[in-house]
């Protein structure tokens, strides 16, 4: 562990709690991406299959649980409870459909595996889940498009996803210098480098208006 | 054993 990686998974933590206190404070999902809670979804179930095979520690497992739980729960409330159910509109966030997501990412990571020679389902479905993981915040960033003027909590939300993904990169910067026994893996590096990038003109938005002290409105 | 970069992270 050192001090990016935390930083970043306190602040992929605050992220999750920053889009509970939004749906709840504002009774309503508009502006929300069901989608991308949906992809991050199969991103941490797909990837957290080690912890039925390897225990890193404790709070390793319980972060995995934790993600895994609050994500379904952020899907439960949009999809089955009030009064976010009948306020959420679909048709706002028809951008990517899932299965275009999942295939691809899945055929290259089939792909991955075959020619590392990781033919575990385990590996398979690690690697599919490091795919997913970069498309998986698309859906969402239409979703900001579209209403172009974004709420303060929604921006604070995907601000603080963009900022763990920001982190994640100098944590392995990090490792690679300090540990010993690090292994690079070109594949996790390329896919976080290209979901960073994702967040860039996001990023590029959200400080100008934080420094102007103005809305957060996106361009068309 | 070498542990491969993210295998170990969330």
């Amino acid at each position: 562990m050192n001090i990016f990686r935390f930083a970043g998974d306190m602040s992929h933590v605050v992220s999750i709690l920053v889009l509970l206190l939004r749906l709840r404070s504002s009774k309503s999902a508009v502006g929300i991406s069901l989608k991308t809670q949906e992809l991050f979804l199969i991103v941490f179930v797909t990837r957290y299959l080690d912890l039925f095979t390897t225990f890193y520690s404790l709070y390793n497992s319980f972060m995995k649980v934790a993600y895994i739980a609050s994500t379904t729960y952020i899907i439960w409330m949009i999809r089955f409870q009030e009064p976010y159910k009948s306020k959420y509109d679909a048709s706002q966030d028809s951008f990517l459909h899932i299965k275009f997501a999942v295939a691809p990412c899945a055929g290259l990571a089939l792909f991955a595996c075959l020619v590392k020679g990781e033919l575990s389902p385990i590996d398979i479905l690690w690697t599919f889940s490091i795919f997913l993981e970069a498309l998986a915040i698309v859906p969402q960033l239409f979703v900001l498009q579209r209403y172009r003027e974004v709420e303060n909590l929604t921006g604070h939300y995907v601000f603080f996803l963009g900022a763990y993904r920001g982190l994640y990169i100098l944590n392995w910067v990090y490792r690679s210098y300090y540990e010993q026994f690090y292994r690079h893996n070109w594949l996790v590096y390329v896919s976080g480098a290209v979901q960073t990038a994702l967040y860039v003109d996001f990023f590029y938005y959200y400080v100008v208006s934080k420094y102007y002290g103005g809305k957060l409105t996106l361009p068309t | 054993a070498k542990v491969a970069a993210a295998k170990d992270e969330l």
